[in-house]
């Protein structure tokens, strides 16, 4: 449901 | 209440302004150097002729942009991760935007009644064609209010973040987890605030901030749920995805 928001949550912090 | 080592509000304290620098999408020697630079009249009659949904787009564009620096901040934020993965979504959902309107005292210049946005200083007039002036008159007059507040960057960061913790969001699995977080950013907040000497009143004028930012958001969705009424495809086919998995 929260698609993008899971992403970018999930993606290594730079 | 959680009991706390002052080591460790320390600590937080440092983590979360940390946090705030890395991820503030601009430098606040950067947006004073810009604030001479205002929006020309031909160029304001520009942005007053758009098409409203063309504004609105523009608009969504930019708060999109902004909320994806706040998401970045959230992450670094000690104990965030490591909340339950609804509770990080139901906390982003809720309070991104709240912290996107914080951080705007930063860029906001009280002299002029100005904001930088796409790429120079605009006043309120600039926003005309979204058709909400209610809302922007909202949103410029709580900028000025915080702005009078003169936080530095660490009280902005420590505020931000407690904000961004609030256990009274709806929806949350884990409260008590999130309302250990939020105490304990509260309690780096107050040592922020009494080793830079503020004075007594600011913690109650911080909580009146909290009040009002939830009625900023709540005007905001109103405003896009009266837009999506008149222009859903517009809403659907040319907004950014994670403004509609915010705000939708």
């Amino acid at each position: 449901k929260h698609k993008i928001l899971h992403q970018l949550l999930q993606n290594s912090t730079s | 209440s959680p009991t706390v080592s002052m080591a460790e509000l320390e600590h937080l304290a440092q983590n979360i302004s940390k946090s705030h620098v890395e991820t503030c999408q601009y430098l606040r020697e950067e947006l004073q150097q810009l604030s001479w630079q205002a929006f020309l009249q031909d160029e304001v009659d520009g942005y007053q002729s758009k098409p409203r949904e063309v504004m609105w787009q523009l608009c969504a564009i930019k708060i999109t942009e902004a909320i994806q620096y706040v998401v970045e901040f959230a992450k670094r934020i000690d104990g965030f991760m490591e909340l339950c993965q609804n509770d990080q979504i139901v906390l982003l959902k809720a309070g991104s935007l709240e912290v996107v309107f914080v951080r705007m005292c930063r860029a906001f210049d009280t002299q002029n009644n100005t904001v930088y946005f796409d790429g120079k200083y605009a006043g309120p007039d600039v926003f005309k064609a979204l058709g909400c002036d209610d809302l922007i008159t909202s949103v410029f007059d709580f900028a000025k209010s915080m702005c009078s507040l003169h936080l530095s960057e660490d009280e902005i960061a420590l505020f931000s973040a407690f904000v961004l913790l609030s256990a009274d969001r709806t929806w949350l699995q884990e409260k008590l987890q999130v309302e250990k977080l939020q105490q304990k950013t509260q309690l780096a907040l107050q040592h922020v605030l009494q080793k830079n000497q503020r004075e007594d009143g600011i913690l109650s004028k911080l909580r009146c901030k909290v009040s009002a930012l939830r009625s900023l958001c709540a005007r905001h969705s109103e405003n896009l749920s009266a837009f999506r009424a008149v222009y859903p495809d517009i809403v659907r086919s040319h907004f950014p995805p994670l403004y509609k998995e915010l705000f939708g």
